[in-house]
């Protein structure tokens, strides 16, 4: 038996906007820490982490570990359904192929239950060691989506440098080149607002742009997003879900042939 | 040149 329920249900609804396009089936894990999910997109060049910990439910009942396979895209139709401020509950009996969803309005007046088919979803699970980092830039998401939008109307790739004068964003295309030089920036009045930047070494590295306007995604999740880098590894792009966990995004770097 | 990587040359199957 699972139920959980979420009074701020909105934060499920942001989760599957961030990841509905990026990944379309996945088995969301249910175990005593949390509801989770690891995917990889289809070419398997990105990995999104999503992380919501139990102590952040009303009540969470996962009477054992449960893997529940669903398609995101039919996940995010059901729960654009529920009004922004619903109650969201998730309910599934043991070895049913059905999860339900309850949508209770605040004050009680209405209430929803969408019923949706699982599916077997044969998915590789990977580890992901601890690393440490060259470089992490703590930014404010909304000024880092729209350095990704920019950039991607010049160019199909960004490199992304860090060093002591701050965290460059480069891109290059038909029609010209552009860079974007963010500095460390903590005299602001809201911290969600700063730019800071711890480095270790400096670091250099490439990535597609497409799948870095996917992540912005998750915007709405987090006033600030936070990217960790190192050399050769894939870059962690990770959006703070207030008081409940995280969702993390790993995308490959390009490297030398 | 560059080429893309696919993220399982970091990460090991678990």
């Amino acid at each position: 038996m699972l139920e959980l329920r979420l009074v701020q249900g909105s934060l499920l609804k942001k989760v599957l906007e961030a990841v509905k396009d990026l990944v379309n089936d996945a088995n969301f894990d249910c175990s005593a820490t949390g509801f989770s999910l690891q995917a990889m997109d289809s070419s398997h060049v990105a990995l999104v982490a999503l992380l919501l910990r139990s102590e952040g439910f009303e009540h969470y009942r996962c009477d054992r570990n449960i893997s529940m396979g669903m398609n995101l895209g039919n996940m995010a139709k059901m729960l654009k359904c529920a009004g922004n401020d619903d109650i969201i509950t998730l309910k599934a009996d043991d070895g049913s192929d059905v999860v339900t969803f309850m949508f209770e309005s605040p004050t009680q007046d209405k209430i929803a239950d969408f019923e949706m088919k699982l599916m077997d979803i044969d998915s590789e699970h990977l580890g992901i060691p601890e690393a440490e980092y060259h470089a992490i830039v703590r930014m404010p998401s909304s000024e880092f989506a729209r350095i990704c939008k920019d950039l991607s109307s010049i160019g199909d790739t960004v490199v992304i440098s860090v060093t002591k004068e701050g965290v460059k964003f480069s891109t290059r295309g038909d029609i010209g080149t552009a860079n974007i030089v963010c500095r460390q920036n903590t005299t602001v009045d809201k911290p969600e607002e700063a730019t800071v930047i711890e480095m270790n070494e400096p670091v250099s590295l490439t990535f597609a742009l497409r799948y870095f306007n996917s992540f912005t995604k998750a915007t709405p999740l987090s006033n600030t997003v936070t990217l960790s880098l190192s050399s050769e590894l894939p870059v962690v792009v990770e959006y703070k879900i207030a008081e409940m966990g995280y969702i993390r995004f790993y995308l490959a770097p390009k490297i030398e042939d | 040149l560059k080429s893309q990587a696919r993220i399982a040359r970091f990460f090991r199957s678990s």
